[in-house]
């Protein structure tokens, strides 16, 4: 699992059984004690000085276990009526074959009643928004979500404990030591090698370089072995994406998260200046229940690497026998494509991905959102 | 290594990290939710100040991460985003 903060929103990603919705009347009363707006005490409904959203998704794939989900996670149907117990003008959806491979989603409209005033620092960047009947958005705002089942079982393998430990063991022996130092430094340390893992009890925020030690977690160290073998390092290289890292962990005894953070665009490479971007990797490699998934709010094309590249990408490092990809991006304006031409999220999904047949493509026109859901199988 | 001001760093929690076991964890799909509170980190409140949600300290989201059966493992901190890699 993974959660993401950012100065005005929050990401929380959850996998098994978590109970992820039965911490959001606590997330929102955490975001009003930070000074987000709030409504009054409503013993009805328990939002105590609970913050008002902006805007709120909430998605999923269909479980494969429904069963052995707890409170309103066992069906979308319990979902949503809790979202709809919470929030006002929210809108439900089911994107793919309902026999099949599908993928809800649940999303608010954009709250026109919270217009704070702007602090001093934040009016400079203003300027990189973008002003829709919507709201005032961020430019570049755009999600790529690939969801993969049914793995390769030679790909699965690799998030193995006993098989990471193995390919660990060969890395520290004398001759791949060089090459381990070799690749790690041709990738700029984007996945934190072995030396540079520090280790800090009670997430105690001192630098570096004041109580470093050699010694990971086996997790995290094995996370970054699995990192570099398998590929995922190389998706965002550090080469390509300057100060990129990456934070990886190992379950035992099998099962793989990773999350990265991306610096934005420099301001002398001519490109638009935005936040820190994020991926992150979830992996669950038994046999039967075989699932990898990969996020990224990285734009498509920034510094080079399309998003069909990322795709093929991580489509190898699982070769999967299913798999969906997800593209949500916010639209730039009132009529943004102009007569006749096709949006850019569709234009950036390229139809083939080799080694696989298309199954379903599907495209959603929200208010300020496009999504693009395509559905693949292997040949 | 001494990593400059503003390079994203890690930090572990090593206590929960070092004996977790996922024996019982049974699929992978996720559930997802994303709750914004402004539209852009240009137009936070004032009342929020200029970090929003990043000035919330581990603490209080560990009083969260609880009632979702979530551990935080480990933590990127950058400025403008923080990662937390996190149990199950």
């Amino acid at each position: 699992s993974s959660m993401f903060v950012f100065p005005h929103k929050i990401i929380l990603k959850t996998c098994g059984t978590t109970t992820l919705l039965l911490g959001l009347q606590r997330l929102l009363r955490i975001a009003a004690t930070a000074g987000f707006p709030f409504c009054k005490a409503s013993a009805a409904k328990d939002l105590r000085a609970a913050a008002i959203p902006y805007r709120v998704f909430y998605s999923r794939k269909n479980f494969l276990f429904p069963d052995k989900q707890q409170g309103p996670h066992r069906s979308w149907k319990q979902e949503v009526k809790y979202l709809d117990d919470t929030f006002e003008g929210g809108s439900a959806y089911m994107v793919g074959k309902m026999n099949g491979d599908h993928w809800y989603l649940y999303i608010t409209s954009p709250n026109k009643t919270i217009t704070p005033p702007l602090t001093p620092e934040s009016d400079d960047s203003v300027s990189v928004a973008d002003s829709t009947a919507s709201g005032v958005r961020h430019a570049n705002d755009e999600t790529l979500e690939i969801l993969m089942t049914d793995l390769d079982p030679e790909c699965a393998k690799q998030f193995q404990l006993s098989h990471a430990s193995a390919v660990a063991s060969d890395w520290l022996s004398a001759e791949a030591h060089e090459a381990r130092h070799e690749a790690v430094s041709s990738h700029g340390g984007l996945a934190t090698p072995l030396a540079e893992v520090d280790v800090f009890d009670n997430f105690c925020d001192k630098p570096m370089d004041e109580s470093a030690q050699d010694v990971s977690t086996e997790g995290h160290a094995l996370g970054t072995v699995v990192s570099e073998s398998c590929g995922l390092s190389k998706i965002y290289p550090t080469s390509v994406y300057p100060g990129a890292r990456v934070d990886a962990f190992l379950f035992s005894p099998c099962g793989f998260s990773a999350n990265g953070v991306i610096p934005a665009s420099q301001p002398d490479h001519g490109e638009e200046l935005g936040p820190m971007h994020y991926f992150t990797v979830h992996v669950t490699p038994e046999p039967g229940f075989s699932y990898a998934s990969f996020e990224t709010n990285v734009p498509g094309g920034q510094r080079g690497r399309t998003t069909a590249e990322i795709i093929e990408h991580v489509v190898e490092i699982f070769r999967p026998g299913r798999f969906s990809v997800t593209l949500f991006e916010a639209k730039s304006g009132a009529n943004p494509y102009g007569r006749g031409n096709e949006n850019p999220a569709m234009q950036r999904l390229v139809d083939s991905v080799q080694g696989y047949r298309r199954i379903d493509r599907i495209v959603h026109d929200f208010e300020d959102y496009d999504l693009v859901f395509r559905f693949y199988e292997r040949e | 290594f001494s990593p400059s001001e503003g390079t994203p760093h890690l930090t572990i929690n090593h206590d929960v990290a070092a004996d977790l076991d996922s024996s019982n964890a049974f699929e992978g799909p996720e559930k997802l939710l994303e709750v914004w509170f402004a539209s852009s980190p240009g137009t936070l409140p004032t009342s929020a100040g200029p970090e929003g949600l990043k000035s919330v300290d581990n603490d209080t989201w560990v009083s969260m991460l609880d009632m979702v059966h979530c551990k935080i493992l480990s933590v990127i901190k950058s400025d403008a985003v923080d990662a937390y890699l996190l149990s199950e």
